[in-house]
Formats: structure tokens, C-alpha cells, sequence
């Protein structure tokens, strides 16, 4: 792998979470991924590389990116004490359409590998741009990943997305740690009835096809929506996550 | 504009449906306008650009697109006589990472509009691209569009998305014809209460904003995704968005 990290840097492990089509949660799920592995005492990071928004910045309540000191760029610490940079904190106006090709945005997550100080950190979580194409692909060659984790919604049409990540897994020779299925289904407040909004989940059956792990299947939930919108997603304190982060 | 449509076709209006990110629903949105204009009595067409997934040809059940004879290609036409035309049956095999890059999309698309007979049709809706970055921007330069409609969820988030949309229009010179909040609320089924899964609907605030129309507000529904997953989404016959065909 050609790019090293900054020399103050510790990183043990680097988990790229993907997912076929955007708007699944990918974001959400690499928040939570986060938020669960602080609160068990590992220390954690976020690399956000997803272009096509700002979830995490947003879901986090980061405002503007302290960066530098005479040693090299520090990222931003949350409440929690999770590491981030985003992508989406470097755009000057995030209401310019912006031209981001493939290297343009690779170039940015090498530099916020090799030039940023990510000290004495156990997992960090690399919110992956959605989809398998060009943009994503290039993210993949750029970072020494030790493991993808898909993020998927119920619906039909979201395995066939699914097999693309797991053949872009599979092309460039990295573990697949298993796959989280969000929106599942959502209880209503009044009178509790499970209802099945994109239909009934078969992540059992996409997971068995393929020899993957279920990590944790995530109800449609306002509270949610709502901690991301606040800047809160810290206080979620639900564990639908704890299978994945054993 | 450079490119000339196929001498044999005639197309009044083109309309581009565009979101910020992916997911919101905007092939959904594009599904259902242009199921109801046919249903009105309008010949209608769907010419699908959005490579992030086969949205498209699953809501309508389309497996294979015959497409030749002796004087051009012809799109698939649907049960209600819809005419389609998707870049996702392109695809040799769809689940193949593919690299799409701006330029190679927006050729297909050119050809989509310059060697395929599309006869007597009234409005052709455009499945854009989701974002504002290369890929969209590429295909929005590549058709002859009379507008945009912007599809959105409630979430704050995506009101921000939403400028960027605008901004890209606006850069264009390309008239907003007005926006789509999708997923607004969930009706419970047992006992009726309206659940806002993504928070209260802003559409109204952010269209008042920006001096835009709200063409209409489509609820998440069960029925939904299940059309969508069967092909079978020209006999969804609700009309939430009767205001945006007028
Ligand atoms: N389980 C859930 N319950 C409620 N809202 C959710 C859930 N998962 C995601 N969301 C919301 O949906 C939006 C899209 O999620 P995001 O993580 O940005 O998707 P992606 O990264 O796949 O594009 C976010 O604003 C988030 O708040
Ligand atoms: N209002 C809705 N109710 C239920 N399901 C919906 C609704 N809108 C979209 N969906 C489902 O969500 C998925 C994503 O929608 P899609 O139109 O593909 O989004 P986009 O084109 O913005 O990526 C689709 O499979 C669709 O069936
Ligand atoms: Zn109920």
C-alpha cells in the first residue's frame, strides 16, 4: 500500500462501510458503528469520503473543522471523544454544486490519511461514497482497508445492489465483516403494530446466499431522524449495533 | 443545443427529475408522473439516466429492452404505453461494478436522444443522475430540457441539498417547475395515526424560500415499495400528485 500514514498517526483497524444505492442509512450506520465502539472504551474515528452529502457532520451538530497546529492537521473530537474530518467540511459554500470526479476525491481521503494526526486509534469508520462505481472505487484503492461492512435496506431490488459491493469486495481482495440491514420495519407509537414499510426484511436470506454475517437489523425510527437533524446522535442509546461490534 | 433528436421522433416537453441525494424517491417520483400524464391522456416517456441502480426497469417489470428494427431503436413500451428507455439495461451484467464516468453517461444519453424513434410524445420525463456533481451535471448539459422538478424528503438535511439543486438549475438556466416532498409521513394501518418517521414536513417553508411550487407531498406507503418490487407500479392509483400534472 503506497500511501503512509502521518507519522504521529496510530491506527489499528480501517472499516469501510458501504452500500449499493445512497439514501439506505450507510451514514447513519457508520455514525452508530462509532458512537457504540467509544461508549465500549475503544477509541474511534470517522473518515467521511461520501460526497453526496453532509450526514455525518450534520448527524455529529460540527459546524467547521479546526485543522491545523505546527505538527500536522488534527481532526475534529466530538462530545464523545470520536475523531472526524469530513469531506463534506472542506467544500468553502456546501450549496455550490461541486465538480468532485474519482481523483479528485481520492486525493483528498490520501491527504486526510497521510497528513492528518489520528492519535492512538483502534476502529476507524470510513463512510464510503455510495454505489460501485468510479468515485467509490478509487476511495477503495486509496485506503489500507482491513474490512468492508454493506449497509442495505429491505427492499428486493437492493440485493442485486448488494452483489455489486460484494463483487467489488471480492475484485479488490478485501473481507466482507458481515452486512446490517436498516429500516427494517417501523413500530408505530399508539398502538405498536410492526409495520413493514419496505417490505418484509430478507437479510436472513441475502446473508445466508452469500456466506455473510447479519451485524444488526435497525428499525425506521422519528427518534433517529430526529438526533441527526439536532446534531445529537451521540445520545442514541439503543444497541441495535451490538452484534457488529463484537 | 448540438444534438439532434432522431428525424423520425417528435417530443414536446422534457422534464428533468432531479434530487440532491440518493434515495429520496426521485425514480419513484418520475415513475408516477409519468403514469398519471399517461393515464390523463398524454403520451408519455421515460428516458432513465440514473446509473445508481435498475429503479426504473424494476418498477416497471422490465427485464430486456428489444430495441432495433430497420430504422432506428425503439424504447420498450410499457402495459399503460409508456415508452422507456433505460441505461440500466445497458448494462451487460448488472451486477458488475461498473465505471460510469460523466462523459461516458452523457454519450449514452446523447444516443438515447439522437438515434431512438420516440414517436408522438407529449412530456418525456428524465430519471437524472442524483446530485449536483460531475455526472449530472454532464447530463443536464446533454438534453434539450424545458425544466426540473425537485424531489426531497423532509429531513433539514436535504433542504440544503435542495439549494444545490437550485443552484445548479439557476447555472444552467433551466426553469424549476417545482418540488416533491416524498416520504412525509406513514399513515399506521391499524390505527391511523399519521407517523413523521423523518420529522415535520418543511417543504412549504423551503419552497416559500426559494419561490417555488409544492407539486405535491406522497406519504410512505407499504403498497409502494411492493409495486415497485413487482413491476407493477402503473396500478399504484393514488393521486397525490394530480396539483403537479396540471
Ligand atoms: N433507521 C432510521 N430511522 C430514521 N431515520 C433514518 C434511519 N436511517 C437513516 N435515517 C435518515 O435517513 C437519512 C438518510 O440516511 P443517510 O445515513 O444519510 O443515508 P446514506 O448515507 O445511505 O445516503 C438521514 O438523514 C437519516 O437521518
Ligand atoms: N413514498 C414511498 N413509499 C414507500 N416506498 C417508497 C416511497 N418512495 C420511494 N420508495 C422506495 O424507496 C426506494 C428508493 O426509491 P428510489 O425512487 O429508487 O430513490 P432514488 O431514485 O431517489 O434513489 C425504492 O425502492 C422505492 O420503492
Ligand atoms: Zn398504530
Amino acid at each position: 500500500f503506497s500511501v503512509k500514514p502521518h507519522p504521529l498517526s496510530s491506527v489499528d483497524k480501517v472499516i469501510g462501510i458501504v452500500s449499493g444505492k445512497g439514501g439506505v442509512g450507510k451514514s447513519l450506520v457508520t455514525s452508530l458503528l462509532a458512537v457504540e465502539m467509544q461508549k465500549q472504551g475503544h477509541s474511534s474515528a470517522i473518515l467521511d469520503a461520501d460526497i453526496t452529502g453532509p450526514s455525518i457532520p450534520k448527524a455529529f451538530g460540527i459546524k467547521e473543522m479546526v485543522m491545523t497546529n505546527e505538527q500536522g492537521i488534527t481532526p475534529f473530537t466530538s462530545k464523545t471523544g470520536i475523531d472526524i474530518m469530513s469531506i463534506n467540511l472542506l467544500l468553502e459554500d456546501p450549496t455550490d454544486p461541486i465538480i468532485w470526479r474519482g481523483p479528485a476525491v481520492a486525493n483528498v481521503v490520501k491527504q486526510f490519511w497521510s497528513e492528518v494526526i489520528w492519535s492512538g486509534i483502534e476502529y476507524m469508520f470510513v463512510d464510503m461514497p455510495p454505489g460501485t462505481g468510479d468515485v467509490p472505487l478509487t476511495v477503495f484503492q486509496s485506503l489500507p482497508l482491513n474490512g468492508i461492512i454493506i449497509v442495505t435496506s429491505p427492499q428486493e431490488l437492493v440485493s442485486m445492489i448488494v452483489e455489486k459491493a460484494i463483487n467489488m469486495a471480492e475484485q479488490m481482495n478485501i473481507p466482507i465483516i458481515g452486512i446490517v440491514e436498516n429500516m427494517s420495519y417501523l413500530s408505530c407509537p399508539d398502538c405498536g403494530k410492526k409495520i413493514e414499510v419496505f417490505g418484509k426484511s430478507k437479510v436472513e436470506e441475502v446473508a445466508a446466499k452469500y456466506g455473510l454475517k447479519v451485524l444488526g437489523k435497525i428499525p425506521l425510527e422519528p427518534s433517529i431522524a430526529a438526533l441527526c437533524d439536532a446534531g445529537e446522535i451521540e445520545s442514541y442509546n439503543k444497541d441495535w449495533l451490538k452484534e457488529a461490534i463484537k
